[in-house]
C-alpha cells in the first residue's frame, strides 16, 4: 500500500492512488531508464572496458548502475538547503521525504554528497573514479576476474596519477576517495532492500 | 524476487543498451 516514491528518479514522490500497482512500476521504469542507458553509453567509454566478456560487462553494470548514478547526480542533493531535485525540477525538503516514509537511505546520501563535494574534485576527476566504481573486480557472478582486476589497476593508477597531478599538495584526497568505494557499496545495499521491499507490494 | 536488479528490470535496459557494441565483438 505504499503510495510515495521518494526516488529522485522520479518526476515527483506523489503518487496518484487511483494507478495500479503495474501502472506506477511502468512510469518509475520509464523514468529512470535514461539514466541507465547513460550508464551503459558511459562504461563502453572507459578504454578496456568492451574487451571484457559480454557476461561481465552486464555483470559490472547490474551491479554498479546505481553507485555510478550516485556519483553522477549529486547535484540533485542541495546539502546546504537540505532539498532534493526530483526528474521535473522540482525540489523537495528533507523533512517533506522524511513524512513520506524516507529513511536511512536518503540521510546517507547527503552525507556521501557532502563528504564527496568536499573533495573539489573536477569533471575529469569524477568520470575517472567513476569507471573505477563500475570497474570492480569484487562483484559477484564475474566469470574472468583477472581480466577485471586489471582493467581495474589500471583505471586505479590513472585515476591516482591525475589526482596526483592536479592536487600536488592534497594527495590525501586519493586515499579518502577510495574510501568512498565502500561508502558507495553500503549506500547500494540500502537502496536494494528499498527496492525489493517495494517490489513485494507493488 | 531477491535479486533488485532483476526487479527493477536492470539487466534488460543494459543488455539493450549493450547490444550495439556486443554485435560489434561478436563479428
Amino acid at each position: 500500500n505504499r503510495m510515495h516514491l521518494v526516488c529522485p528518479m522520479n518526476t515527483s514522490p506523489y503518487v496518484d492512488p487511483q494507478k495500479s500497482g503495474h501502472s506506477i512500476w511502468e512510469e518509475f521504469s520509464m523514468s529512470f531508464t535514461p539514466a541507465v542507458r547513460e550508464v551503459v553509453e558511459f562504461a563502453k567509454r572507459i578504454p578496456g572496458f568492451k574487451d571484457l566478456s559480454q557476461h561481465d560487462q552486464v555483470s559490472l553494470l547490474k551491479a554498479g548502475t546505481f553507485e555510478v548514478l550516485v556519483v553522477r547526480f549529486t547535484s540533485l542533493f542541495d546539502v546546504k538547503e537540505r532539498t532534493v531535485t526530483f526528474l521535473s525540477g522540482r525540489k523537495y525538503s528533507v523533512d517533506a521525504l522524511r513524512s513520506l516514509g524516507a529513511g536511512d537511505l536518503l540521510n546517507s546520501m547527503f552525507d556521501f554528497t557532502e563528504k564527496l563535494r568536499a573533495l573539489n574534485l573536477g569533471e575529469e576527476e569524477i568520470s575517472l573514479f567513476t569507471a573505477v566504481v563500475l570497474v570492480s573486480a569484487d562483484r559477484s557472478g564475474l566469470e574472468n576476474v583477472n581480466s577485471v582486476e586489471a582493467l581495474q589497476e589500471t583505471l586505479i593508477r590513472a585515476l591516482r596519477s591525475l589526482i596526483t597531478k592536479n592536487h600536488p599538495n592534497e594527495i590525501a584526497i586519493f586515499t579518502k576517495l577510495l574510501l568512498k568505494l565502500p561508502d558507495l557499496r553500503s549506500l547500494n545495499n540500502m537502496h536494494s532492500e528499498q527496492l525489493l521491499a517495494f517490489k513485494v507490494q507493488p | 524476487f531477491s535479486d533488485p536488479a532483476s526487479n527493477l528490470g536492470l539487466e534488460d535496459i543494459i543488455r539493450k543498451a549493450l547490444m550495439g557494441n556486443m554485435e560489434e565483438k561478436q563479428e
